[in-house]
């Protein structure tokens, strides 16, 4: 996203 | 690089309370950084579109020990603050929607706090703080497993 952060998402097994 | 003072005021030009959504915007992009302000076509539900302003990019979400950059998009009513934002959860292909009680299928965000919102004290510092709350009890996406899928034992 323009640069920016990197999205992050938690994995789906927790 | 955030977004100076002077281009925002040209991006908000048709904007009917554009200092204060200038100073809002201002104000929060210096605290949650990789917001960034954009201008592009919004499409309501009824078909219509206009040419609206978006926050978008990742805040912070702390989960179960570690930190997440949620990515989000905010879209500011030319009637801002005046209106609530309209908000959505923006997953990248890595990742899915979780749908749940604050998060549809479309990854549109709904919270009281925006069904109630009611400016002043309304703003989006506190819509901000409330997302991260929320979403750390209940994250909007998951990142897909990248484990490969099985394969059939027969032959289709």
């Amino acid at each position: 996203l323009n640069g920016g952060t990197i999205p992050t998402a938690p994995p789906s097994y927790t | 690089m955030a977004a100076s003072e002077a281009q925002l005021k040209k991006m908000l030009s048709k904007y009917k309370y554009r200092d204060l959504s200038t100073r809002e915007i201002l104000n929060v992009t210096s605290l949650y950084r990789d917001l960034k302000p954009l201008m592009d076509s919004y499409v309501f539900n009824d078909g219509s579109s206009r040419e609206l302003l978006n926050l978008t990019g990742t805040i912070p979400v702390p989960y179960r020990g570690n930190t997440y950059n949620i990515p989000i998009c905010l879209w500011l009513l030319d009637t801002y603050p005046f209106n609530p934002p309209i908000c959505f959860v923006k997953p990248t292909n890595t990742m899915t929607i979780k749908t749940g009680k604050h998060v549809d299928a479309n990854g549109k965000i709904y919270l009281p706090y925006l069904h109630e919102w009611k400016h002043p004290p309304s703003d989006l510092l506190g819509l901000i703080q409330i997302l991260i709350v929320v979403f750390g009890e209940e994250p909007p996406v998951f990142s897909r497993s990248t484990a490969p899928a099985p394969y059939s034992m027969y032959p289709a």
